[in-house]
């Protein structure tokens, strides 16, 4: 198999880079994961991203995708949505 | 909805603008966040009051980046818009708006009414809704500015703090937030739970703990959601529950929690079809005997049998000599049942039968 066009490989680490900022930011996450050895899998960033997609009333799958990634890229308040 | 505790413990608040974005005329922001607050003062007591210089509870101001003293930061066009800050001194309520935005007074580029009108939510202590169609919605969505902003759900959760607006068309006198050191202060209820004692008034609480002097003062929904304002009377039994009473309805709530299938009559515990409210209840610890106080009567419940002791009721000024004709709250504390009525409290030895003291109902506030 070929490998991910450079492009594709570029866009997915910007969208994680977006994501971790978006959950660290809004969802706690880098400070629980201080406090947590974030486990291989990435257990963590997944529960996060689905505590995210359960409170925008997403499809809860753990993943980035497309519409997770548009409602992230939507203008919003900078007040956590948790942990307040 | 959500919030964060307390809100503000006043109605009447300050707001000041600190600086202006260039992009909308000065009187167009002015009437933008006079706007945004009408949002939330026309389904509360609150009253807003613009002041142009020193510390007002709401500060306003546009910034970008990092800015300030602010713990948060803006991050360029779009993105992050505003923030703002729970109740409180310091930073609280404080509100900032993305300077790098495009703000407008319509919704060509941000509308400054829709953003503000959410930012002092928080200000007021909301924090965001997962209702999609609600204010407090955390994502910008852009309204038609001439429809009302907020949803049942925003209604509900700011009313949830300060009360809804009170029924006489004198707005200022909305619902009384009680002060622990009124010298007039009186109880709806009180009761032990656990090592606490919870003293009721109203919407609100304040718990004190045993041997600890700071006090707590919380509304009853933020516990209990589904108990209503204004109780009666209530208790600790001797199985870890607390009885809270209202009218002809009594909740039993366990590890602060109400117990499902509750409320239920109070007719079932005994009282006679006449009795339609209690006005206070005490369990004695070492008995196991709980007294139910209606108007000048009394009557006695044994929590074992969990049966009405015979003989009652009896007239409260021969059963409690001293105590006077009613109570409106008790509660036990190191063996002696304290008594609640109007602005006095005493002090009750129950095995001799007598007043040991008499003080001002609100001596446990440390006031």
């Amino acid at each position: 198999s070929s490998a991910l066009p450079a492009d594709q490989k570029m866009e997915n680490e910007e969208n994680m880079q977006l994501a971790q900022a978006y959950l660290n930011q809004f969802y706690s996450l880098e400070i629980e994961g201080s406090h947590l050895v974030q486990s291989k899998n990435g257990s963590l960033l997944d529960g996060k991203i689905r505590e995210m997609q359960a409170f925008f009333g997403l499809t809860v799958t753990g993943t980035l995708d497309s519409n997770t990634l548009e409602i992230m890229k939507t203008p919003r308040c900078g007040v956590p949505d948790v942990g307040q | 909805y959500g919030y964060t505790l307390p809100g503000w413990r006043k109605y009447n608040l300050t707001y000041r603008i600190m600086n202006y974005t260039p992009d909308m005329a000065r009187a167009d922001v002015d009437e933008a966040i006079q706007k945004a607050l009408e949002v939330w003062s026309k389904v509360t007591p609150l009253t807003f009051t613009k002041i142009f210089k020193g510390i007002a509870d709401i500060m306003i101001a546009f910034r970008t980046r990092v800015h300030g003293r602010c713990p948060r930061y803006f991050d360029g066009p779009l993105g992050v818009l505003g923030h703002a800050f729970p109740p409180g001194l310091g930073l609280g309520g404080d509100t900032h708006f993305d300077e790098d935005e495009n703000w407008t007074k319509d919704t060509a580029g941000f509308s400054l009414f829709l953003v503000a009108a959410h930012e002092f939510g928080h200000a007021l202590g909301l924090s965001h809704s997962n209702d999609q169609t609600a204010l407090m919605f955390p994502n910008y969505v852009s309204l038609d500015p001439s429809k009302y902003p907020l949803s049942q759900d925003d209604i509900d959760g700011i009313q949830s703090i300060y009360g809804g607006l009170p029924t006489t068309p004198s707005k200022p006198k909305g619902p009384k937030i009680p002060h622990a050191c009124d010298p007039d202060l009186t109880f709806d209820a009180i009761t032990n739970i656990r090592r606490e004692v919870m003293f009721f008034k109203g919407r609100h609480l304040w718990r004190i703990y045993h041997d600890i002097t700071d006090v707590e003062f919380e509304l009853i929904a933020s516990f209990w959601p589904s108990l209503p304002a204004d109780l009666q009377a209530a208790y600790e039994n001797p199985r870890d529950k607390i009885l809270v009473f209202k009218d002809e309805n009594f909740w039993m709530i366990g590890a602060y929690n109400v117990l499902p299938r509750y409320p239920r009559s109070i007719h079932i515990l005994g009282f006679p079809r006449y009795v339609k409210k209690i006005d206070a209840a005490v369990c004695d610890q070492d008995t196991r005997k709980t007294y139910f106080f209606v108007g000048i009567w009394c009557w006695r419940y044994d929590e074992m049998t969990r049966t009405m002791d015979r003989g009652y009721p009896q007239r409260i000024v021969r059963h409690f000599p001293g105590i006077g004709l009613r109570v409106d709250a008790a509660f036990q504390h190191k063996g002696f049942f304290y008594f609640f009525r109007g602005s006095k409290q005493f002090e009750y030895d129950i095995k001799a039968k007598s007043i040991t003291r008499i003080m001002r109902t609100n001596t446990w506030f440390q006031c």
